[in-house]
């Protein structure tokens, strides 16, 4: 039978929740490896250095929530409706492609199973089609200018092509037509021939 | 404009101008980071070679001449609010760092946050007027992240009320700070204090380092350029070695801890106190992460709209790039990163503010959560940047290994993030020591206070799997 938790792939809160949940178990992880160290007579630092593993992996997952949860956070603050349903749409892709990433890590504790898994990778691919039409808009709201920016294929106009001609010409190596090293090297080294 | 990028803007659905608003914290610290962008790019001084036809030398002499130029103009247009010189810097640095970065962002703040009143009457109008130029010496040859492990001596003489500062070995020879090698005449070193024959940690010193009228090394400083690294070609990261240098009693930050003139040695009230700096760099950190993220994943997706290729539909056209799901797949969690570390930049800014009132109160306690979240969110946000830059790179195909699309420049100018201001594993250790101090308190029934709280809850509401 299918197994369910109480995760909604749809409901940000619910997913700040188990990020919530994966964080906490991770850290219990830890704590418990340095306990098992302890019970074998193991210093406190060689505990610690012997459960170094589980120690970052669950700080991790602590920042990981965080940057979730302030995601969350910062959404509820907003009240323009088209500006808060595309960046709804950012949050709810962050974290469902961070479920997808670290999905060991959810399946250990018992947050999601393996139907919720296929219900998560479909949900982004729909995230993807969603933000397609607002991905430039998205970028241009950082509102870098072109000099800050220094980039040919970020130029804000688009025009990629011509202007990365006219950068490689301007290399230091196309200021004469004959490099010198021609006629020091290559034009002595033919007549030698 | 070129058609296809044209195309994609009419296709938004919401208010661009808006969103910008929200990035930037309102509409007027927009119109305001725009008025001082374009002190920059209106100013003809400002008009550069691209660092990249440079030589390194060439590329450290633009550097030096545009910091001198900037600080002329700071004056020149009255900007003295820190977030403000923090914009005009951004924008006149581009992609590149300043030659003179440790001086504000390292010696000058640490000469506020350690000098006590005799000593800020007389370092800083030095300083701040340039006739002192500083950075921070801490990282040794041998020594990074672990403080304690640092050799570099500083034994008292009360015969003549000076400090000996000495590199007693090659592996405690300063290695790494910005501006030492060619630049600086002043650096705050850290040493490990002795006097009366005891050792008592890590303290700062200034020490001169470099003639102020001929900028040569001193008697006994040994000091230059570590050579070519990854990138930062603009700064000149410098090795210091000290032979047996003396320096006047009064040259020990003694805002906190003390040395008297015959040797006593006064203790500081708590060992918190350089918290404040760690936390308040390490938030800047989390900023840049958010920051270098929103350059790569801008440049990358409007090139991925300009750029077509192959096909989707036999016969078709070649589609843009974006229309690809895999191009998708890599590029919009990205974008979607960059903006939720905007949103971690700025609660991290708006923390630190509200508590660092909290400090100059003598109130501590908010300081070792922040110090832990700050070490995890530093190492956490750096090293996800660091890999979605490099994703960014390689999904603008050839043209995204070439210097002209910025994307080299960004990722070899960001990637010491992951190193620097606390190497990114022992950060998640130092935020893990934390936790588990906090596991175990929920453990023992004690109610936990802010971020951390949840452990209490974990305990009862554990989403666990039901059977249908």
């Amino acid at each position: 039978t299918a197994r369910t938790t109480g995760l909604d792939i749809n409901d940000l809160s619910s997913l700040v929740e188990v990020y919530k949940l994966r964080a906490a178990t991770l850290v219990e992880l830890a704590a418990k490896s340095i306990q098992k160290e302890l019970q074998h007579n193991k210093r406190q630092e060689d505990a610690w250095n012997n459960s170094a593993i589980d120690l970052v992996r669950a700080s991790d997952a602590h920042c990981h929530y965080v940057v979730v949860k302030l995601f969350a956070d910062k959404l509820a603050g907003i009240d323009a409706a088209s500006i808060h349903l595309v960046l709804l749409t950012l949050a709810r892709l962050y974290a469902l492609h961070g479920i997808s990433n670290n999905s060991g890590d959810f399946l250990q504790a018992g947050l999601l199973n393996g139907s919720q898994l296929l219900e998560i990778t479909t949900r982004i691919k729909e995230l993807l089609s969603e933000l397609r039409p607002n991905a430039v808009a998205l970028v241009d709201a950082f509102d870098f200018h072109d000099r800050m920016l220094n980039s040919v294929l970020g130029r804000y106009d688009g025009n990629v092509y011509d202007h990365l001609f006219e950068w490689a010409r301007r290399s230091p190596l196309n200021s004469t037509e004959v490099h010198e090293s021609y006629h020091k090297y290559l034009e002595p080294l033919r007549s030698k021939l | 404009m070129n058609p296809d990028i044209l195309n994609e803007r009419q296709k938004a659905t919401f208010d661009v101008e808006k969103l910008t608003n929200i990035l930037n914290g309102g509409p007027e610290k927009t119109k305001r980071r725009r008025e001082i962008e374009s002190m920059v790019l209106n100013d003809p001084d400002f008009k550069y070679e691209d660092p990249n036809f440079l030589s390194r030398s060439e590329r450290y002499d633009q550097a030096v001449r545009k910091s001198a130029q900037m600080i002329l103009k700071l004056r020149e247009y009255g900007i003295a609010d820190p977030e403000e010189i923090y914009c005009y810097k951004r924008m006149f640095r581009g992609n590149f760092q300043e030659a003179m970065g440790l001086h504000f962002v390292m010696f000058i703040p640490t000469l506020y946050g350690q000098c006590d009143p005799e000593q800020s009457k007389k370092w800083l109008p030095l300083a701040e007027s340039y006739q002192v130029l500083g950075t921070y010496a801490q990282t040794e040859l041998g020594h990074g992240t672990h403080l304690r492990g640092l050799e570099t001596t500083a034994t008292y003489d009360p015969n003549t009320r000076e400090f000996i500062l000495n590199s007693p070995t090659v592996s405690s020879i300063k290695w790494w700070p910005g501006g030492l090698g060619k630049t600086s005449n002043h650096a705050i070193v850290l040493a490990q204090l002795y006097t009366q024959g005891s050792c008592h940690g890590l303290h700062a010193f200034i020490v001169p380092i470099r003639d102020m009228n001929t900028h040569k090394p001193l008697p006994g400083i040994v000091v230059g350029d570590i050579g070519p690294k990854f990138g930062f070609n603009e700064v000149d990261n410098g090795f210091l070695k000290l032979d047996h240098v003396r320096i006047p009693r009064e040259n020990m930050l003694m805002k906190y801890a003390k040395v008297d003139p015959d040797g006593t040695y006064v203790k500081p009230p708590s060992a918190k106190l350089t918290y404040g700096t760690m936390v308040f760099i390490r938030s800047m950190i989390v900023g840049e992460s958010a920051r270098a993220l929103a350059k790569s994943s801008t440049i990358a997706i409007r090139y991925s709209v300009v750029r077509h290729q192959s096909e989707i539909r036999p016969g078709a056209p070649e589609p843009q790039i974006l229309d690809y799901q895999t191009q998708q797949y890599k590029l919009f969690p990205v974008l979607a990163m960059a903006y939720a570390f905007t949103f971690v930049g700025q609660y991290m800014n708006e923390t630190y503010h509200r508590i660092s009132g909290d400090i100059h109160q003598g109130d501590f306690s908010e300081l070792p959560e922040l110090h832990a979240l700050s070490a995890g969110l530093k190492a956490f946000t750096t090293w996800a940047a660091n890999s979605a830059i490099e994703v960014c790179r390689m999904s603008c195909g050839g043209h995204g290994y070439s210097r002209s699309s910025a994307l080299p420049d960004i990722y070899v100018e960001f990637t010491p993030t992951c190193t620097y201001e606390g190497e990114n594993t022992v950060m998640m250790l130092q935020t893990a020591r934390y936790l588990m101090k906090s596991y175990r308190q929920a453990r023992a029934g004690e109610q936990l206070h802010g971020i951390v709280s949840y452990l209490n809850e974990a305990e009862h509401q554990r989403i666990q799997p039901q059977l249908v």
